[in-house]
């Protein structure tokens, strides 16, 4: 464990939880796309289904517990429980589009042709494109809360910390993970245009608006 | 080769 994947994943932490609390406080989800929450829920599950069998760390067990609850707490946040505020005519990203390239990938690019390592491979690739309905979303409201500004600022840091992080080890643990450095890569690269709005707007004081 | 597969990260 090195600073910048712990810092990694206490941004990622703070996301989810920012997320969470957001849907809960104000008892809507407005301007949230329950798809990228789907994704996010499915690239948890099909990354951790090694929890049970493979124990790493307890700090390794009780993060993927937390990810794994809050994911599927936020959906059912979304679809049921304040259903009513779900804006669906907004949340129109086919995000097959998505999972079925991306499956397609995994079985083609991978470090295994094992069910659990194919499995492993579809989520890293899954995670790196998972937030494009939530950025389609607002490019077609034109416009996002500010917290929900705030939680797209920590799950875009947070993979962009782990690709220092996989600097690090490369240098001094010599470990080397291509599949998930150029997933890392591409899903931090997909967060570029947020972070200029964020850093130029949100920082500022003003509203995240996009020109329409 | 076994360090990669078994997946340390979250």
């Amino acid at each position: 464990m090195n600073i910048f994947r712990l810092a990694g994943d206490l941004s990622h932490l703070a996301a989810i939880i920012v997320l969470l609390l957001k849907i809960w406080k104000t008892r809507s989800c407005a301007g949230i796309s329950g798809k990228s929450q789907i994704l996010f829920a499915l690239v948890f599950t099909t990354r951790y289904l090694d929890l049970f069998t493979n124990f790493i760390s307890p700090y390794n067990t009780v993060m993927k517990m937390i990810y794994l609850g809050c994911a599927y707490a936020t959906v059912y946040l979304i679809y049921m429980k304040f259903k009513a505020t779900y804006d669906g005519n907004h949340d129109t990203f086919r995000a097959e589009f998505l999972v079925v390239p991306v499956g397609g990938l995994a079985f083609l690019v991978n470090h295994e042709f094992s069910p659990l390592e194919i499995l492993w491979t579809f989520s890293i690739y899954l995670e790196s494109v998972a937030i494009l309905p939530q950025l389609f979303m607002i490019s077609k409201t034109g416009e996002a809360e500010t917290i929900t500004t705030h939680y797209l600022f920590a799950l875009g840091m947070y993979r962009a910390l782990y690709l220092i992080n996989w600097i690090w080890r490369y240098y001094f643990e010599n470990f080397f993970d291509l599949i998930a450095i150029v997933a890392g890569c591409v899903q931090t690269i997909l967060y570029c245009d947020f972070f200029y709005l964020y850093i130029t707007k949100v920082l500022q004081g003003k509203k995240l608006s996009l020109p329409a | 080769r076994q360090l990669m597969l078994n997946h340390d990260e979250l």
